[in-house]
């Protein structure tokens, strides 16, 4: 982060910290969203802004992107979860095999490519940069629970100093605040022309309403009854990386830091 | 110091000439990037792919023809812009914003000037865009869609990279 200009520079009055709950909640089918007010003086000055996201057990946090890079920190639970950075390289795969296995054996197909995936649990620090599509998915038996911070004064953020979230799918979102308000909002994709989307997309104007999420009201965190099915690394081969990852940790953290 | 630094910059990049496009259909138009600028080209009716620009904000001044250029915010609750843009106007693109145009009769050529010496462009249709990088699982329960729809949203602009050429069906095609 660079020096903020000078117009923008204002006293911060040390004398009037507090601690503060979150004060707005966006239920979801499968989670709840806790913002605290970013509009408050302290966030203001330290330009961030923060949020509690909670998601069921086979709750997935739909794909969305924001103005400011976040900092999330996993206080409960754990899932997976993947950014798609434009550009890269769809490197899990997933073709046809000689020997089936078990899921196509019992049907479900699994022939994809994708961006990679990254496991998480409780304790991981994630690290997400503005304008990069996520989501998360909780494919544990406990509710995952993440506490957000969002550098919204960052030099990679060249809009205002409001977080905003840019979500790519689930809509209408129901809002409500501490003072009971409602309100409700879309998907950027509900902001442009079904024609020029069907378009551009190659698809039927139908599944473009869908995309656009008309009649839809899970919210952005929705239920995946079946279970979620993606490419991904056996999870004893996972396992295998994690334990060797923290056993390169150990062995760095008692060789000290160069 | 300061001779070999500054003194013999080259400060100067021609970005009409077709030979220097960085992506080419030739259905649907080029894309020439020079740092932070860019000189795409879209022949008659056809579309710039719906993107969004991740670090910075865009200036588009419109140098040839006509096209109808939306831009969505982030509420999603109607389009931020959907007018006709022509020769000689300038429309800001807010970064992070998504945009999409859909060329004229005519064509429609623009430079669009870009506030981060490095940008980066997410697209969300077609080769190298977000549904790309996504499990078609995600997709398919994100939208309610079946998994034929999903793989169709994902694929269904083939190997097309940013510009893409007018489809058959949609009877835009002018007639000469």
């Amino acid at each position: 982060r660079q020096p903020r200009r000078q117009t923008e520079r204002r006293e911060w009055r040390l004398e009037r910290l507090e601690a503060v709950e979150p004060s707005r909640r966006i239920q979801a089918e499968a989670g709840v969203i806790e913002y605290w007010d970013q509009n408050q003086e302290q966030f203001q000055l330290a330009g961030v802004a923060a949020y509690r996201t909670t998601i069921e057990p086979k709750g997935l946090l739909l794909p969305y992107y924001s103005n400011a890079p976040r900092l999330v920190y996993i206080i409960q639970g754990n899932g997976v979860t993947s950014s798609v950075f434009p550009g890269c390289p769809e490197t899990f795969q997933s073709f046809q095999q000689s020997e089936p296995r078990e899921e196509e054996r019992r049907g479900e197909s699994l022939r994809d490519q994708h961006q990679k995936i990254h496991r998480f649990r409780e304790g991981d620090v994630i690290a997400l940069p503005a304008g990069v599509t996520t989501w998360f998915y909780n494919d544990g038996e406990t509710p995952v629970v993440a506490v957000t911070v969002a550098d919204s004064g960052n030099n990679a953020n060249q809009l205002d100093q409001t977080l905003r979230r840019f979500e790519l799918a689930g809509s209408p979102e129901r809002r409500e605040s501490s003072e009971g308000e409602e309100a409700f909002s879309g998907n950027v994709f509900r902001g442009l022309n079904v024609d020029v989307l069907a378009e551009a997309f190659g698809v039927s104007r139908e599944t473009i309403r869908k995309l656009q999420g008309h009649d839809d009201r899970r919210g952005n965190i929705v239920r995946v009854e079946r279970g979620l099915q993606f490419v991904r690394p056996e999870r004893r081969q996972e396992r295998q990386e994690e334990e060797e990852e923290e056993e390169e940790r150990r062995r760095r953290r008692t060789r000290g830091t160069n | 110091g300061l001779e070999e630094i500054l003194c013999n910059l080259r400060n100067r990049e021609n970005i009409r000439n077709p030979d220097r496009a960085d992506v080419y259909s030739r259905e649907a138009g080029s894309v020439t990037s020079l740092n932070s600028q860019k000189l795409p080209i879209l022949r008659q009716n056809a579309h710039y792919a719906p993107h969004w620009n991740i670090n910075a904000h865009s200036i588009l001044y419109v140098t040839r023809g006509r096209a109808r250029l939306q831009i969505s915010g982030n509420q999603g609750r109607g389009a931020s812009f959907d007018r006709e843009v022509r020769r000689g106007q300038i429309v800001v693109i807010p970064q992070n914003f998504v945009v999409a145009a859909q060329a004229g009769s005519e064509g429609f050529e623009w430079v669009s000037f870009k506030t981060e010496d490095f940008p980066l462009v997410s697209p969300l249709a077609g080769k190298a865009s977000v549904f790309r990088g996504l499990p078609e699982g995600v997709i398919a329960n994100s939208y309610r869609l079946s998994d034929e729809e999903a793989r169709r949203v994902k694929h269904g602009r083939g190997e097309e990279f940013l510009v893409f050429r007018p489809r058959a069906q949609g009877g835009r095609v002018a007639a000469a």
